[in-house]
């Protein structure tokens, strides 16, 4: 409930994105530690976390909507499903409502927002770069170079290499009547976790085992054990009985709260966790134009290029300028074909990627871009004008000849049947004659003196009247 | 694995639970 700051900006560090170093080794190294703080022995785990943008997530409880339903769960039922390689608890939460408090961003959702209210911040922007202090709601909202992963915490611990403890009372809690329980926050002992980073630019995990005024290590204690780890910026997470450290989705560390059966102690069901998994791309889906393969995407199509499969390439001549570059390749405009869109359509066909075959008279080749009909002096534009003439005068010509050729052999063919028809008929009525009424015998002429040996016969026979 | 149920009886908290004064 301390003062809200709905704009500008305040203070905070930033640490720019490390160097990608690709095929980086195992994205979570993870120490054991057990300290001895004035006199008491503390276990704890440090783990430290190469890549933070692509292996590192905050996680909202129970699976995204977790803070909208208020849900509560055990680091452990959180860290499982998201297949986290290492998980803690995150931020606070009011235990009788299961509100998340504080800002939370998770893999690039704004979950909810403090509305500016000043307590320690820690966030990965999409850029890589890592955030710790204090934001406006403004700058919580920023779309410019939005948040990804962001949490919130009380007491920013490390600032610059320095403990900022004392200037985190300050701005955290300007009421009198909370310091009390502001300072003795600060100062008992019990178990903790922070998270932060290294002049690395490696996020860092921490966590401490502990119990309120029994066990573990103070404010103070942590700030200085950090800094002996080579932390540069860290803030105060959660703490007591919500202090857990899973490990390959198992619980490694020793809750202080108890079971209902208070032999044992159990983990207690918290809000917000912070995971470590295995490298994811940025944005996870590749855009939707590839996959991810070991955090880094694989893009689907010859033609999606870039980190996130987000940039169209198609080559450095660019659809040379007479097209648009697409996820199949360049699209070419009107007129122009090819690969590259470096060659004019064909004779005869016009259009985008000239798939379109011109429709002029006379095969005469069109405007390549628009189609338009145009008589060009290409010479392989036939000029059927005067050709089609030619070719209908032989077409003509043809034609006609071939009719008066066959009505000339049509004519011939009737008067030669009617020539035919009268010689028939001629010889009909000559022979019926002969064959008609009486006869009339002549016999043959004598040829060379002689009768013809038919005739001498003939003279022999009666005569025979049918003889021709 | 399942451990139970915690009491949740380990309190830290940075603020005292009654609210003092509403937000300004």
């Amino acid at each position: 409930d301390c003062a809200r700051v709905r704009a500008g900006s305040r203070e905070q560090e930033s640490w720019p994105p490390p160097p990608a170093t690709p095929g980086a080794s195992h994205p979570a190294a993870v120490r054991t530690f057990v300290s001895h703080f004035e006199g008491r022995a503390v276990a704890g785990h440090l783990t430290r976390v190469a890549a933070p943008l692509r292996t590192f997530s905050v996680l909202e409880p129970g699976g995204p909507g977790g803070c909208a339903q208020r849900r509560r769960a055990t680091v452990e039922d959180t860290a499982v499903p998201a297949g986290c390689l290492v998980a803690q608890n995150g931020g606070f939460f009011r235990m009788n409502t299961g509100e998340c408090l504080g800002n939370v961003v998770s893999d690039g959702r704004l979950v909810s927002s403090s509305g500016g209210l000043q307590n320690a911040q820690f966030g990965i922007r999409r850029d890589g770069t890592l955030v710790t202090g204090y934001l406006s709601e403004e700058e919580v909202l920023d779309s410019v170079n939005p948040f990804v992963q962001l949490l919130s915490g009380v007491v920013w611990l490390i600032r610059n290499g320095s403990i900022y403890i004392n200037e985190s009372q300050v701005t955290e809690c300007d009421e009198t009547q909370e310091t009390g329980s502001f300072s003795k926050f600060v100062n008992v002992i019990s178990a903790r976790t922070a998270v932060g980073h290294d002049r690395k630019g490696q996020l860092v995990l921490f966590h401490a085992d502990g119990q309120t005024e029994q066990r573990g290590i103070n404010l103070w204690e942590m700030a200085e054990f950090l800094l002996k780890q080579d932390v540069v910026n860290a803030i105060n997470l959660d703490g007591g009985g919500s202090a857990t450290f899973v490990l390959n989705g198992t619980l490694a560390s020793y809750p202080s709260d108890h079971c209902q059966d208070n032999m044992w102690r159990c983990p207690r069901r918290v809000s917000t966790v912070v995971c470590v998994h295995e490298p994811h791309c940025q944005p996870p889906n590749c855009s939707g134009h590839g996959t991810c393969v070991d955090g880094h995407c694989e893009c689907t199509s010859h033609f999606w290029r870039g980190a996130a499969c987000s940039e169209l390439d198609c080559g450095p001549s660019n659809c040379s300028q007479h097209g648009l570059c697409t996820e199949t390749g360049c699209h070419c405009d009107a007129g122009w074909t090819g690969s590259n869109c470096s060659e004019e359509c064909p004779l005869g066909w016009y259009g985008p990627g000239c798939q379109r075959p011109c429709q002029c008279e006379h095969q005469c080749p069109c405007d390549p871009q628009t189609g338009n009909c145009s008589i060009s002096q290409v010479k392989q534009c036939l000029r059927p004008t005067e050709a089609t003439p030619r070719a209908g005068e032989m077409a003509f010509f043809t034609r006609t000849t071939w009719l008066a050729l066959t009505l000339i052999l049509v004519f011939l063919l009737l008067i030669s049947i009617v020539v035919n028809v009268n010689l028939l008929l001629g010889s009909k009525t000559e022979r019926n004659r002969h064959l008609d009424g009486d006869y009339v015998y002549h016999p043959l002429q004598e040829m060379n003196g002689e009768l013809l040996v038919a005739e001498k016969e003939q003279t022999e026979d009666t005569c025979n009247p049918f003889k021709d | 694995l399942s451990s139970g149920v915690s009491r949740d009886d380990d309190l830290l908290l940075p603020y005292p639970l009654a609210r003092t004064r509403p937000s300004r």
